[in-house]
Protein backbone atom coordinates (compact mmCIF):
# COMPACT_ATOMS: atom_id res chain seq x y z
CA UNK A 1 0.00 0.00 0.00
CA UNK A 2 0.82 3.77 -0.76
CA UNK A 3 2.56 5.67 2.20
CA UNK A 4 0.48 8.41 3.56
CA UNK A 5 2.97 11.60 2.94
CA UNK A 6 1.93 14.16 5.59
CA UNK A 7 1.09 17.17 3.37
CA UNK A 8 2.92 19.83 5.55
CA UNK A 9 6.15 18.73 5.40
CA UNK A 10 5.93 17.57 1.76
CA UNK A 11 7.90 20.84 0.75
CA UNK A 12 10.90 19.61 3.10
CA UNK A 13 10.90 16.37 1.48
CA UNK A 14 14.06 15.68 -0.89
CA UNK A 15 13.51 16.71 -4.06
CA UNK A 16 14.71 18.71 -6.97
CA UNK A 17 15.56 22.36 -7.12
CA UNK A 18 16.14 24.83 -10.01
CA UNK A 19 19.67 26.46 -10.12
CA UNK A 20 20.69 28.58 -13.28
CA UNK A 21 24.71 28.59 -12.92
CA UNK A 22 25.04 31.86 -14.97
CA UNK A 23 29.05 31.66 -15.92
CA UNK A 24 29.35 35.82 -15.30
CA UNK A 25 28.97 34.99 -11.21
CA UNK A 26 31.69 32.61 -11.81
CA UNK A 27 33.80 34.72 -14.07
CA UNK A 28 33.96 32.45 -16.61
CA UNK A 29 32.29 34.46 -19.18
CA UNK A 30 35.48 35.97 -20.30
CA UNK A 31 36.53 32.48 -21.29
CA UNK A 32 33.29 30.26 -22.19
CA UNK A 33 32.07 31.47 -25.55
CA UNK A 34 28.48 29.12 -25.32
CA UNK A 35 26.23 28.35 -23.23
CA UNK A 36 26.21 31.57 -21.36
CA UNK A 37 24.55 29.37 -18.40
CA UNK A 38 22.94 26.74 -18.15
CA UNK A 39 19.81 24.94 -15.40
CA UNK A 40 22.25 22.85 -13.34
CA UNK A 41 19.41 22.28 -10.35
CA UNK A 42 20.29 20.76 -7.05
CA UNK A 43 19.23 18.45 -4.32
CA UNK A 44 18.17 19.17 -1.45
CA UNK A 45 15.28 18.13 1.24
CA UNK A 46 14.78 15.66 4.17
CA UNK A 47 14.92 11.38 3.75
CA UNK A 48 12.67 10.50 6.52
CA UNK A 49 12.67 6.87 7.13
CA UNK A 50 8.86 6.27 6.76
CA UNK A 51 9.15 7.92 3.19
CA UNK A 52 12.71 6.27 2.16
CA UNK A 53 10.93 3.61 -0.28
CA UNK A 54 8.49 6.54 -2.18
CA UNK A 55 11.67 8.85 -2.77
CA UNK A 56 13.63 7.22 -5.10
CA UNK A 57 15.81 5.69 -2.58
CA UNK A 58 18.77 3.14 -3.07
CA UNK A 59 18.36 -0.37 -1.14
CA UNK A 60 21.55 1.08 0.69
CA UNK A 61 19.23 4.24 1.64
CA UNK A 62 16.22 2.39 2.82
CA UNK A 63 19.07 -0.15 5.08
CA UNK A 64 20.84 3.16 6.70
CA UNK A 65 17.58 4.60 7.17
CA UNK A 66 16.30 1.45 8.84
CA UNK A 67 19.52 1.29 10.95
CA UNK A 68 19.29 5.19 11.85
CA UNK A 69 15.63 4.43 13.12
CA UNK A 70 17.87 1.66 14.98
CA UNK A 71 21.08 4.18 16.13
CA UNK A 72 20.29 7.96 16.07
CA UNK A 73 24.29 7.92 15.88
CA UNK A 74 24.36 7.16 12.42
CA UNK A 75 22.68 9.76 9.77
CA UNK A 76 19.66 9.67 8.12
CA UNK A 77 20.10 8.92 4.17
CA UNK A 78 20.89 12.27 2.26
CA UNK A 79 18.94 13.26 -0.68
CA UNK A 80 21.10 13.26 -3.79
CA UNK A 81 21.04 13.43 -7.34
CA UNK A 82 19.88 10.04 -8.60
CA UNK A 83 19.43 11.09 -12.48
CA UNK A 84 22.19 13.38 -14.35
CA UNK A 85 22.95 14.78 -17.99
CA UNK A 86 25.70 16.04 -20.27
CA UNK A 87 26.13 19.61 -21.69
CA UNK A 88 28.44 20.94 -23.88
CA UNK A 89 30.48 23.41 -23.51
CA UNK A 90 32.73 25.91 -26.50
CA UNK A 91 35.49 27.58 -24.21
CA UNK A 92 38.60 28.83 -25.68
CA UNK A 93 41.95 28.15 -23.95
CA UNK A 94 44.67 30.05 -22.81
CA UNK A 95 46.32 29.13 -26.42
CA UNK A 96 43.44 30.80 -28.61
CA UNK A 97 42.59 27.09 -28.96
CA UNK A 98 38.47 27.06 -29.68
CA UNK A 99 37.07 23.99 -27.64
CA UNK A 100 33.92 22.16 -27.68
CA UNK A 101 33.54 19.00 -25.39
CA UNK A 102 30.81 17.48 -23.73
CA UNK A 103 30.70 16.87 -19.96
CA UNK A 104 28.77 14.38 -18.18
CA UNK A 105 27.44 14.61 -14.99
CA UNK A 106 26.37 18.58 -15.11
CA UNK A 107 22.24 18.75 -14.68
CA UNK A 108 20.69 17.24 -12.06
CA UNK A 109 17.36 15.49 -13.42
CA UNK A 110 16.32 13.42 -10.90
CA UNK A 111 16.93 13.07 -6.61
CA UNK A 112 16.42 10.87 -4.35
CA UNK A 113 17.65 9.61 -0.95
CA UNK A 114 21.08 8.08 -1.33
CA UNK B 1 36.99 28.12 -3.20
CA UNK B 2 40.08 29.11 -5.37
CA UNK B 3 41.47 25.50 -4.93
CA UNK B 4 38.34 24.08 -5.50
CA UNK B 5 38.32 25.93 -9.12
CA UNK B 6 41.59 24.75 -10.13
CA UNK B 7 40.85 21.25 -9.38
CA UNK B 8 37.78 21.76 -11.23
CA UNK B 9 39.16 23.34 -14.39
CA UNK B 10 41.75 20.20 -14.10
CA UNK B 11 38.84 17.69 -14.87
CA UNK B 12 37.88 20.20 -17.82
CA UNK B 13 41.31 19.95 -19.25
CA UNK B 14 42.52 23.11 -18.32
CA UNK B 15 45.86 24.05 -16.05
CA UNK B 16 44.77 27.47 -14.96
CA UNK B 17 41.75 30.10 -15.87
CA UNK B 18 42.27 30.73 -19.12
CA UNK B 19 41.92 34.37 -19.93
CA UNK B 20 42.12 35.19 -23.81
CA UNK B 21 42.47 38.64 -24.80
CA UNK B 22 39.63 38.28 -27.16
CA UNK B 23 37.39 35.29 -28.75
CA UNK B 24 38.20 33.59 -31.99
CA UNK B 25 35.83 33.50 -34.18
CA UNK B 26 33.88 29.63 -34.06
CA UNK B 27 32.69 28.11 -37.26
CA UNK B 28 29.27 27.62 -37.90
CA UNK B 29 29.88 23.77 -37.39
CA UNK B 30 30.82 24.25 -33.84
CA UNK B 31 27.78 27.03 -33.42
CA UNK B 32 25.19 24.16 -34.74
CA UNK B 33 26.59 21.31 -33.10
CA UNK B 34 26.15 23.47 -29.30
CA UNK B 35 23.22 24.10 -30.22
CA UNK B 36 21.65 20.91 -31.10
CA UNK B 37 23.24 19.59 -27.69
CA UNK B 38 21.24 22.10 -25.53
CA UNK B 39 18.09 21.25 -27.57
CA UNK B 40 18.69 17.69 -27.43
CA UNK B 41 17.48 17.15 -23.43
CA UNK B 42 14.28 19.06 -24.19
CA UNK B 43 13.14 16.81 -26.99
CA UNK B 44 13.79 13.91 -25.60
CA UNK B 45 16.83 12.85 -27.51
CA UNK B 46 19.56 10.88 -25.94
CA UNK B 47 22.54 11.50 -27.55
CA UNK B 48 25.79 9.77 -28.28
CA UNK B 49 28.35 11.58 -26.84
CA UNK B 50 31.87 10.01 -28.25
CA UNK B 51 29.54 10.60 -31.59
CA UNK B 52 29.64 13.89 -34.08
CA UNK B 53 26.71 13.29 -36.28
CA UNK B 54 27.15 16.77 -37.75
CA UNK B 55 30.89 15.85 -38.99
CA UNK B 56 29.86 11.94 -39.17
CA UNK B 57 32.80 10.77 -36.90
CA UNK B 58 33.66 9.60 -34.02
CA UNK B 59 34.83 11.87 -31.48
CA UNK B 60 34.19 13.58 -27.98
CA UNK B 61 36.06 16.62 -28.21
CA UNK B 62 36.77 19.87 -31.12
CA UNK B 63 39.51 21.55 -31.14
CA UNK B 64 39.99 24.78 -33.21
CA UNK B 65 43.76 25.48 -33.25
CA UNK B 66 44.55 28.96 -35.03
CA UNK B 67 47.21 29.37 -36.79
CA UNK B 68 50.73 30.85 -35.63
CA UNK B 69 52.58 30.90 -38.63
CA UNK B 70 53.49 34.24 -40.65
CA UNK B 71 53.61 35.83 -43.94
CA UNK B 72 56.94 35.45 -46.10
CA UNK B 73 57.79 38.63 -48.64
CA UNK B 74 57.17 37.41 -51.80
CA UNK B 75 58.23 38.76 -55.29
CA UNK B 76 56.59 41.95 -56.81
CA UNK B 77 53.51 40.51 -57.95
CA UNK B 78 54.24 42.46 -61.69
CA UNK B 79 57.31 40.14 -61.79
CA UNK B 80 55.84 37.00 -60.62
CA UNK B 81 52.07 34.94 -60.54
CA UNK B 82 52.66 35.01 -56.97
CA UNK B 83 49.99 37.01 -55.08
CA UNK B 84 50.87 35.89 -51.24
CA UNK B 85 53.32 33.13 -49.56
CA UNK B 86 52.72 32.32 -45.71
CA UNK B 87 53.73 29.91 -43.40
CA UNK B 88 50.89 28.10 -41.64
CA UNK B 89 51.71 26.89 -38.64
CA UNK B 90 49.51 24.84 -35.93
CA UNK B 91 50.44 23.79 -32.09
CA UNK B 92 49.02 20.11 -32.03
CA UNK B 93 50.27 20.13 -27.87
CA UNK B 94 46.62 20.75 -26.86
CA UNK B 95 45.67 17.13 -28.16
CA UNK B 96 46.33 14.66 -25.22
CA UNK B 97 48.37 11.51 -25.41
CA UNK B 98 45.35 9.27 -25.28
CA UNK B 99 43.64 11.36 -27.77
CA UNK B 100 42.86 9.28 -31.42
CA UNK B 101 42.66 11.68 -34.39
CA UNK B 102 39.61 11.35 -36.42
CA UNK B 103 39.54 14.30 -38.09
CA UNK B 104 42.21 17.19 -39.10
CA UNK B 105 40.36 19.79 -41.55
CA UNK B 106 42.54 22.76 -42.36
CA UNK B 107 39.51 25.71 -43.43
CA UNK B 108 41.38 28.88 -45.44
CA UNK B 109 38.86 32.18 -45.77
CA UNK B 110 40.29 34.17 -48.30
CA UNK B 111 37.50 36.70 -46.99
CA UNK B 112 34.70 38.72 -48.40
CA UNK B 113 34.47 39.05 -51.94
CA UNK B 114 38.12 40.92 -52.06
CA UNK B 115 39.10 39.94 -55.17
CA UNK B 116 35.17 39.34 -56.45
CA UNK B 117 35.00 42.85 -59.18
CA UNK B 118 38.19 42.30 -60.22
CA UNK B 119 38.06 39.28 -61.30
CA UNK B 120 41.56 37.70 -61.91
CA UNK B 121 41.29 33.78 -61.27
CA UNK B 122 42.98 32.63 -58.04
CA UNK B 123 45.32 29.22 -57.52
CA UNK B 124 46.06 27.88 -53.80
CA UNK B 125 48.89 25.62 -53.65
CA UNK B 126 49.77 23.86 -50.14
CA UNK B 127 52.64 22.58 -49.76
CA UNK B 128 54.33 20.53 -46.30
CA UNK B 129 57.16 22.63 -45.50
CA UNK B 130 60.43 21.16 -46.46
CA UNK B 131 61.91 20.82 -42.93
CA UNK B 132 61.81 22.39 -39.46
CA UNK B 133 63.78 26.17 -39.79
CA UNK B 134 64.74 28.23 -37.54
CA UNK B 135 62.20 31.11 -37.48
CA UNK B 136 63.17 34.13 -38.14
CA UNK B 137 66.88 33.17 -39.62
CA UNK B 138 65.85 30.65 -42.48
CA UNK B 139 63.05 31.07 -44.80
CA UNK B 140 60.46 28.03 -45.01
CA UNK B 141 60.90 26.15 -48.64
CA UNK B 142 58.28 24.41 -50.02
CA UNK B 143 58.72 20.99 -50.46
CA UNK B 144 55.92 18.10 -51.49
CA UNK B 145 52.90 19.45 -52.77
CA UNK B 146 49.84 18.59 -50.72
CA UNK B 147 46.72 20.29 -52.83
CA UNK B 148 46.72 22.54 -55.57
CA UNK B 149 43.23 24.32 -56.22
CA UNK B 150 41.54 26.93 -58.43
CA UNK B 151 39.77 29.90 -56.71
CA UNK B 152 38.14 31.29 -59.77
CA UNK B 153 35.74 32.85 -57.12
CA UNK B 154 34.76 33.94 -53.27
CA UNK B 155 33.91 31.06 -52.73
CA UNK B 156 33.76 30.61 -48.84
CA UNK B 157 36.18 29.04 -46.19
CA UNK B 158 37.91 26.10 -48.20
CA UNK B 159 38.73 22.75 -46.49
CA UNK B 160 41.13 20.57 -46.62
CA UNK B 161 41.80 16.90 -45.02
CA UNK B 162 45.40 17.28 -43.03
CA UNK B 163 44.38 13.48 -41.25
CA UNK B 164 47.45 12.00 -42.33
CA UNK B 165 49.49 14.62 -41.83
CA UNK B 166 47.91 15.77 -38.40
CA UNK B 167 48.62 11.74 -37.68
CA UNK B 168 52.28 12.51 -38.11
CA UNK B 169 52.79 15.41 -36.49
CA UNK B 170 51.34 14.17 -33.59
CA UNK B 171 53.19 11.06 -33.49
CA UNK B 172 56.65 13.05 -34.54
CA UNK B 173 56.35 16.88 -33.43
CA UNK B 174 59.67 17.25 -34.08
CA UNK B 175 57.81 16.76 -38.03
CA UNK B 176 55.97 19.64 -37.14
CA UNK B 177 57.14 22.21 -39.97
CA UNK B 178 53.95 23.76 -40.82
CA UNK B 179 52.63 24.09 -44.17
CA UNK B 180 53.34 26.52 -46.76
CA UNK B 181 50.38 28.59 -48.39
CA UNK B 182 51.05 30.10 -51.93
CA UNK B 183 48.53 32.02 -53.34
CA UNK B 184 48.86 32.45 -57.43
CA UNK B 185 46.95 34.56 -59.82
CA UNK B 186 46.54 32.69 -62.88
CA UNK B 187 46.11 34.57 -66.48
CA UNK B 188 47.68 37.05 -68.19
CA UNK B 189 47.57 40.74 -67.61
CA UNK B 190 48.12 44.08 -68.19
CA UNK B 191 49.51 46.94 -66.65
CA UNK B 192 45.81 48.35 -65.25
CA UNK B 193 45.11 44.77 -63.87
CA UNK B 194 48.55 44.76 -62.25
CA UNK B 195 47.95 47.75 -60.25
CA UNK B 196 44.79 46.53 -59.40
CA UNK B 197 46.38 43.21 -58.55
CA UNK B 198 48.73 44.80 -55.95
CA UNK B 199 45.72 46.15 -53.54
CA UNK B 200 43.78 42.58 -54.27
CA UNK B 201 46.95 41.00 -52.62
CA UNK B 202 46.62 43.03 -49.94
CA UNK B 203 43.67 42.53 -49.18
CA UNK B 204 43.81 39.16 -49.19
CA UNK B 205 46.81 39.11 -46.64
CA UNK B 206 44.58 41.11 -44.25
CA UNK B 207 41.18 38.82 -44.79
CA UNK B 208 43.51 36.03 -44.57
CA UNK B 209 41.91 33.50 -41.77
CA UNK B 210 43.70 29.94 -41.54
CA UNK B 211 42.27 27.38 -38.62
CA UNK B 212 42.61 23.84 -37.84
CA UNK B 213 39.78 22.11 -37.07
CA UNK B 214 40.40 18.49 -35.11
CA UNK B 215 38.09 16.18 -33.46
CA UNK B 216 39.69 13.36 -30.92
CA UNK B 217 38.54 10.40 -29.24
CA UNK B 218 39.53 9.73 -25.96
CA UNK B 219 39.14 6.07 -25.53
CA UNK B 220 38.70 6.48 -21.69
CA UNK B 221 35.65 8.56 -22.30
CA UNK B 222 34.46 6.30 -25.15
CA UNK B 223 33.97 3.15 -24.71
CA UNK B 224 33.22 0.68 -27.69
CA UNK B 225 30.37 -0.80 -25.85
CA UNK B 226 29.06 2.73 -25.33
CA UNK B 227 28.13 2.80 -29.36
CA UNK B 228 24.64 2.81 -30.26
CA UNK B 229 23.39 -0.21 -32.13
CA UNK B 230 22.05 0.81 -35.66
Amino acid sequence: AAIPVPKASCKNLCHRHQLFINFRDLGWHKWIIAPKGFMANYCHGECPFSLTTSLNSSNYAFMQALMNAVDPEIPQAVCVPTKLSPISMLYQDNDDNVILRHYEDMVVDECGCG
Amino acid sequence: SQCQEHVFLQFLGLDKVPSPPKFQPVPYILRKIIQDQAAAPSAGVSEDLCYLKELGVRGNVLRLLPDQGFFLNSKKHSQTSSCLQKLLYFNLSAVKEKDQLTIAQLGLDLGPSTYYDLGPELELALSLVQKASVWGKSIPKPGKLFALQSVPWPQGALRFNLLDVAKDWYINPQKNAGLFLEILVKGDRDVEVNFQLEDTCAKLRRSLHASLLVVTLNPEQCHPSSRKRR
